[in-house]
């Protein structure tokens, strides 16, 4: 443990608040809704020893291992969203026509490692 | 950044940004649809159910609904009791190859609100006919170019009428000859007798031209965009 200074709160892998402003990416003249929504992202470390609060997988344990012996040479685990949620858009096409489709996996709901 | 962009856009299944011309008003049943998605909170939702469209029961993850393109047609000698004539067409080019086409509602819809006192019972006929190549090849005699799909007595002008179009729809993208339907109009029931000089007649068919505009709302399935899909591989 002395190798691995502690790590706050605050900085474990977890959501943070994204809001995603479609005038802000300049579609706003054919994305007709929602105006933008709350994408959120993930950011945070994985640190040793990943509790189950970060969500990690056996993979990451077994990198979070290799990383405390090699620290250099393989990196911590990432912390990556496990899981999404969708969202429609309601937007014109080229044609004029209105369309509403589905899209999986707009949303981070929870992070991991 | 235009790089940028047109890999974002891919990913979300455009081939590039549109870029509306004349955009209609959104359609009130997109609307709805799109207000009850909102509100649904999504972790409670069934991911086999992601990509079907409840309100129509089908299989679905992308809802359009395409303005009608075609013409009155106003012929010179026009059968005697025809009140509309009108060619209907809908450019469902704009649908991808992986797409499946799983439901299309044609609506025609009538901006009448209230009736003439005078025309409270009448009934109209209407007729849906699909064209064929030789219509569009300017055979004199319509008849020959066309087959009939609907024909149904209607009363009240101020709802508009529904028709499941899906084998159509599914004809025109696998053959590709989409030559439109032609929409008919004419009085009906007993009152063609009633109406049988060229001013009775104008009378009676005051109330069909309150006929403002029909669309076709196709429902298509992209497997390559559902969690089903993501899931196997």
């Amino acid at each position: 443990s002395a190798q691995h200074p502690p790590v706050t709160p605050s900085n474990l892998c977890k959501p943070r608040r994204l809001y995603i402003s479609f005038s802000d990416v300049g579609w706003e003249n054919w994305i007709i809704a929602p105006q933008g929504y709350m994408a959120n992202y993930c950011l945070g470390e994985c640190p040793f020893p990943l509790t189950a609060e970060l969500n990690s997988t056996n993979h990451a344990i077994l990198q979070t291992m290799v990383h405390s012996l090699d620290p250099e040479g393989t990196p911590q685990p990432c912390c990556v969203p496990v899981r999404l949620s969708p969202i429609s858009i309601l937007y014109y096409d080229n044609n004029d026509n209105v369309v509403l489709r589905h899209y999986e996996d707009m949303v981070v709901d929870e992070c991991g490692c | 950044l235009s790089l940028q962009e047109s890999l974002l856009l891919k990913s979300l299944g455009l081939s590039a940004k549109p870029s509306p011309k004349s955009p209609i008003p959104v359609p009130s049943v997109l609307w709805r649809i799109f207000q009850k998605r909102k509100m649904l909170p999504a972790p409670n939702k069934d991911p086999a159910d992601a990509c079907r469209v409840e309100e129509f029961n089908v299989p679905g993850n992308i809802i359009r609904v395409f303005a009608d393109q075609g013409h009155f047609i106003h012929s010179t000698q026009p059968p005697r009791l025809l009140c509309l004539q009108k060619r209907l067409y809908f450019n469902l080019s704009v649908l991808e190859e992986d797409e499946s086409l799983t439901m299309a509602q044609l609506e025609v819809k009538f901006s009448h609100n209230s009736y003439h006192a005078s025309s409270q019972r009448q009934v109209f006929e209407l007729r849906l006919y699909r064209s064929s190549q030789m219509v569009l090849r300017g055979v004199p005699s319509p008849e020959r170019g066309r087959k009939l799909l609907v024909g149904q007595s209607f009363a009240q002008l101020h709802q508009s009428l529904l028709f499941n179009l899906t084998g159509v729809a599914k004809e025109w993208r696998t053959h590709g000859r989409n030559l439109g339907l032609i929409l008919e109009i004419s009085v009906g029931g007993g009152d063609a007798a009633s109406a049988p000089t060229s001013e009775g007649l104008r009378n009676v068919c005051a109330n069909v031209d309150a006929f403002l505009a029909a669309s076709l709302l196709v429902v298509t399935l992209n497997p390559q965009q559902c969690g089903a899909a993501r899931s196997r591989r």
